[in-house]
């Protein structure tokens, strides 16, 4: 075999579709969606978030960059001309959620094509699993993997099947030279019920094209500015020192633990805020740090104020899954990893932990620093060391 | 979980398409493309992004910056937009939630 390209594979066992000539019969945007971005990316501090689906290295022109955020929000609904070969041709029923009936962490799946029309035997219809991660309205935010030319992607729920919960609006979100990982949706129940208005009023004869869009299923509510997301995750704190900010979890009314590297050099004070029903801000002071040595990146803070009405969590007693510690970096290529994470083992610091609250004494903290040699080498990304083989002589 | 999440593939992937524009008269000078969502399929309805459609805008860009811009009609892109739409083979899904492969013109119970 050689590297020539051989025909086309087909899709699954089947030929593609020949492409269909299509019209363009409006343009549309949701006005919620736009005023909640705005409201959310639109000031100087989210000057280093770029949701162009390029690396962060190109350098579009400030031009280029208007003209992509001024579409950010805009989507297109088309009439496919009819085909002749396939006269009745029909596929499954489709209905869209109504915004706020799908809860934050539901599962979602993004089905697209990454790098547009390239390729399509390939990346046509690209499946990519997540939750959905945030909502602000109509502006949702999800984890699931997408990838430049997938704006407009369908989002779907889990179940039951057809469901669209969401499009696409910009699948990459660099910040600060830093790829996020998160995908900008815009919800589905507002662009069609957008699509319904704009039909009737700038289509007044294809006006009955708005009997075959998919209906709405859920009742829809009033929402909040930001979904409240399960009880649990309100034990995640934001961690503020200085300039750095990273987060937490609360482990006691005053006990917040956090990464050493959230709160670095002698900054000892520390603001910790909580989104809870209504957003808390406490003051709180940096009681221990483990050194820059020590392979546990941990942080204890201590708040001056209790944090009320937060579900502290029950640590496990025989699962190893703890507090995100750090993502990774190649140092070589500067390029970051979020999605690897390092975690530390809540039962590895839960004795500690315990003491501190029982008796004020940091003693079991500081074992923290005295990591054994083959944690250092696994925090390090070394290979273990192999034994040293004897000398037979 | 297993089987719900089968069957909310096979939907995905019955309502995913990619729209590609290009210009008419000039078609070397390149194509904008994107994903899309069938909504209906008789008649054809896709909703996709609106970034492809930027530089056809008879009126720049700044159209769409507009703060009462909330719709615009297709006729504000120019005459040689030319719009193409590819998608999948359809595989209908039966009420029993198998799906039949390659047979055209099948549909669920009602679409």
């Amino acid at each position: 075999a050689g590297l020539e390209p051989g025909p086309p594979a087909p899709l699954h066992g089947r030929s593609l579709q020949t492409p269909r000539r299509a019209e363009l019969l409006l343009l549309l945007s949701c006005p919620d969606f736009r005023a909640h971005f705005e409201r959310l990316f639109g000031d100087e501090e989210a000057e280093q978030w770029r949701f162009a689906s390029v690396a962060p290295d190109y350098e579009a022109s400030e031009d280029e960059e208007e003209d992509q955020l001024r579409a950010l929000g805009w989507f297109a609904l088309l009439r496919v001309r009819p085909s002749l070969e396939v006269a009745e041709e029909r596929g499954p029923a489709m209905a869209v959620a109504s915004l706020g009936t799908v809860p934050k962490g539901a599962p979602l799946l993004a089905c697209g094509s990454p790098f547009g029309a390239f390729c399509p035997d390939i990346f046509l219809n690209t499946l990519s699993r997540g939750v959905l991660s945030n909502a602000a309205g109509p502006l949702l935010l999800t984890d699931a993997r997408c990838l430049p030319g997938s704006e407009g992607s369908g989002v779907f729920a889990a179940g039951p099947p057809g469901i669209l919960v969401a499009l696409v609006a910009a699948p990459l979100c660099w910040k600060a030279r830093e790829w996020v990982g998160l995908t900008l949706l815009c919800a589905a129940a507002p662009l069609i019920r957008a699509v319904r208005t704009a039909l009737g009023h700038l289509r007044p004869a294809d006006a009955a094209l708005a009997a075959v869009l998919p209906p709405e299923l859920g009742t829809p509510r009033v929402l909040p500015l930001r979904s409240p997301g399960p009880p649990w995750a309100a034990a995640a704190v934001l961690v503020e020192c200085g300039a750095v900010w990273g987060s937490g979890v609360a482990v006691a009314p005053h006990l917040v633990l956090t990464c050493r590297h959230v709160v670095p050099g002698e900054e000892s004070r520390v603001l910790v805020r909580c989104d809870t029903t209504e957003s808390v801000t406490i003051w709180g002071r940096v009681v221990f740090a483990t050194q820059e040595t020590s392979p546990y990146d941990v942080a204890v803070v201590s708040l001056e104020e209790a944090l009320d009405g937060i579900p502290i969590p029950v640590p496990t007693k025989h699962f190893n899954e703890g507090i995100i510690a750090s993502n990774t970096r190649d140092n070589t290529t500067g390029a970051t990893y979020p999605h690897l994470n390092f975690s530390i083992p809540i039962t590895l610091l839960q004795p500690a932990l315990r003491r501190y609250s029982e008796t004020g004494d940091l003693g079991g903290f500081q074992e923290l620093d005295y990591a054994t040699e083959p944690i250092q080498v696994v925090w390090r990304l070394q290979r273990p060391l192999n034994e040293v083989p004897r000398s037979k002589l | 979980m297993g089987r719900q999440w089968r069957l909310a593939m096979r939907a995905a992937e019955q309502a995913g398409c990619v729209v590609s524009a290009s210009r008419a008269k000039q078609p070397e000078a390149g194509s904008w493309s994107c994903s899309g969502v069938i909504l209906s399929r008789n008649p054809g309805l896709v909703l996709c992004h609106g970034g492809i459609f930027l530089p056809f805008l008879r009126a720049g860009s700044e159209t769409l910056a507009t703060a009462e811009a909330i719709f615009l009609p297709g006729d504000s892109c120019g005459d040689d937009l030319r719009l193409q739409v590819q998608w999948a083979p359809t595989a209908a899904v039966g009420s029993n939630g198998l799906v039949d492969q390659g047979r055209p013109g099948l549909c669920t119970p009602q679409c």
